[in-house]
């Protein structure tokens, strides 16, 4: 089980930087 | 409105995943999938005369009748394929290259798109569920696709009477399954065919953005489907019709282009995972657990 500050981080690292629109 | 402009795209959806559609997730995961991590259909039916008036776009709301092959589709709604990847441990949930799996599916929309334009409009999920904390983490894409042939370099805001925009909607409620239409040659509108198109030069597309002159990202799928099928049209008019008002019309010129890459390997750019609500390209979670 991740804690919430944990979680964050997780969604944080998932994060695309370089989308194309 | 007539002067030159880029022509700009809106995100197709907006997602809206309620608490039934993770219940009846956790019940299959449980009951039926257990360690099954391979893709599972759905379908949404999206309602386009019922569209929020502060939202950007057609919601596209999952409930647990998401999963039914057959959910009842109501009169004027639409519907939409769309398949969910659940994975058994969060970590592979991370790991997966998401670029690389929304590149695929928009592989997928294209090969269908080939078969049938109407076809190349789907959506794809991912998805990791802690059921010990009743957690769920999942992201939405809605692959949108853009080869380099079907860029769009001049367009151009054309005249479009109520009456014309009325006989598209006409026509779209009656083929309630048909994301694109033409006109033929008597002016009359009919399904898709590259044949006459590539004569009559006339291109309509149902439109799920309701922001004003602003098409939705969706577009970019037709116009790179109907520049495969007809190489040689460059300049054609493009309507782009909505259900509850806002439909206009423009003249477009897709860039020169002598080469065209391997429809079974195209070149394309690949875009539509749905941003988070920090407004980040990221995955959403949702916790369950005080439910």
């Amino acid at each position: 089980d991740l804690p919430i500050d944990d979680i964050d981080e997780l969604i944080q690292d998932m994060e695309i930087k370089d989308d194309y629109e | 409105m007539s002067s030159e402009k880029v022509l700009n795209y809106t995100a197709p959806f907006k997602s809206f995943l309620d608490t039934s559609f993770f219940q009846e997730l956790s019940r299959l995961k449980l009951d039926v999938l257990k360690l099954d991590s391979t893709f599972q259909p759905l379908v949404v039916n999206l309602d386009l005369r019922n569209i929020p008036k502060s939202a950007d776009q057609v919601p596209l709301f999952l409930t647990s009748r998401g999963f039914e092959e057959n959910n009842n589709r109501s009169d004027n709604e639409v519907p939409v394929r769309g398949k969910i990847l659940n994975f058994n441990v969060l970590d592979d949930f991370r790991k997966l290259d998401k670029q690389h799996f929304l590149r695929q599916r928009a592989l997928e929309c294209w090969e269908d798109g080939l078969r049938d334009i109407n076809n190349c409009v789907s959506f794809a999920i991912i998805s990791f569920a802690d059921l010990k904390k009743y957690r769920f983490y999942y992201w939405l894409g809605v692959p949108c696709f853009q080869r380099p042939s079907s860029t769009v370099v001049h367009v151009r805001s054309e005249p479009s009477s109520a009456y014309i925009c009325t006989k598209y909607q006409d026509w779209f409620d009656a083929n309630y399954s048909k994301w694109v239409c033409i006109l033929n040659e008597n002016e009359d509108i009919v399904n898709y065919d590259k044949h006459i198109i590539g004569k009559t030069k006339v291109l309509a597309v149902r439109d799920t953005s309701t922001v004003e002159n602003v098409p939705s990202a969706l577009t970019k799928n037709f116009l790179s489907v109907l520049r495969h099928d007809v190489p040689d049209l460059t300049d054609f008019k493009l309507l782009i019709i909505r259900q509850k008002g806002g439909s206009f019309a423009l003249k477009v010129t897709f860039v020169s282009s002598d080469s065209q890459s391997s429809p079974s390997n195209p070149d394309m750019k690949v875009s539509g995972w749905e941003k988070n609500m920090q407004g980040k390209l990221a995955p959403r979670v949702v916790d369950l657990g005080s439910l």
